[in-house]
């Protein structure tokens, strides 16, 4: 993906990443410079350094480790081996999960290990999808398998180099893979942002967002959610609808209970 | 050409 922000070389996916982040945490599209320093949030990234890393460090606890060229299975296992399983706020995976041979369901259980209940998972996937040329791209991580995705040659993104992709069908396959390491129904960002320069209909990715559910406090088996971040949410929404109602330069005192 | 303000730094940037 090209940098396409003059200043700082944001590119377009970066953008949409952060655009759906802020959704997920804060209920409405901000820029990181604007998101609240020493946010109590705990988040990781897979992602490649770039001023969205440092801009979010900056803010909250934040790490994030680079996704290697040659990503394969057990990626994720040595990426975050140190990260703590139910233990972040969210979790951003970018350009990373579709360079797992199958079966991928394994990549998104680890994915999903690392959140709490009511954590967000954001990540990006490649838009272009499509058959491999002969002796293109994947030739090398090439496999019959007989699992769910079918058997077959596994499709490449016709990117360079040897990212691997979904096959056909990708858009369902994420909403299986997710329901079934137990998040709800992920929502896929096609929404038009302009303000920030998010057309859309782009080409250069597919981002995603999917929460972990919370915790019924029914069922003594779970680990009770974090009342913080469920209270969080309730608290954004009602200050944004707040905010939608007031007149200009009006001031909101409370949204207490 | 297209202005916007970038979402990461803050900035007004172009060409979306």
């Amino acid at each position: 993906d090209q940098p396409s922000c003059g200043q700082c070389g944001a590119s377009l996916r970066v953008r949409s990443l952060v655009h759906a982040l802020s959704l997920a945490l804060f209920g409405r599209s901000m820029a990181i410079v604007d998101f609240p320093v020493g946010w109590p949030m705990k988040g990781h990234g897979l992602s490649e350094p770039g001023p969205h890393v440092d801009g979010l460090a900056a803010r909250m606890d934040f790490s994030n480790s680079p996704p290697l060229p040659e990503s394969v299975p057990g990626l994720l296992n040595r990426e975050l081996e140190q990260a703590k399983p139910g233990s972040l706020d969210f979790l951003i995976v970018d350009d990373v999960l579709e360079q797992f041979a199958p079966p991928r369901q394994s990549a998104f259980n680890q994915a999903v290990g690392l959140l709490r209940p009511g954590a967000v998972l954001i990540f990006a996937l490649p838009a272009e999808m499509r058959e491999p040329e002969p002796g293109e791209g994947a030739d090398r991580f090439r496999q019959k398998t007989e699992n769910e995705e079918g058997p077959g040659d596994l499709p490449c993104n016709g990117a360079p180099g040897a990212s691997l992709t979904m096959p056909e069908g990708v858009e369902a396959q994420i909403r299986r893979h997710l329901a079934a390491a137990g998040m709800q129904p992920p929502r896929l960002h096609k929404e038009a942002v302009p303000e920030f320069g998010i057309p859309s209909h782009h080409g250069s990715a597919q981002v995603w967002a999917a929460r972990r559910p919370l915790a019924s406090p029914q069922d003594p088996a779970e680990e009770g959610g974090d009342v913080f971040f469920d209270q969080h949410s309730r608290y954004a929404s009602l200050g944004r609808i707040l905010c939608e109602l007031a007149e200009a330069e009006a001031t909101v005192l409370d949204v207490g209970s | 050409r297209h202005e916007f303000r970038c979402n990461v730094c803050g900035e007004a940037s172009g060409s979306a």
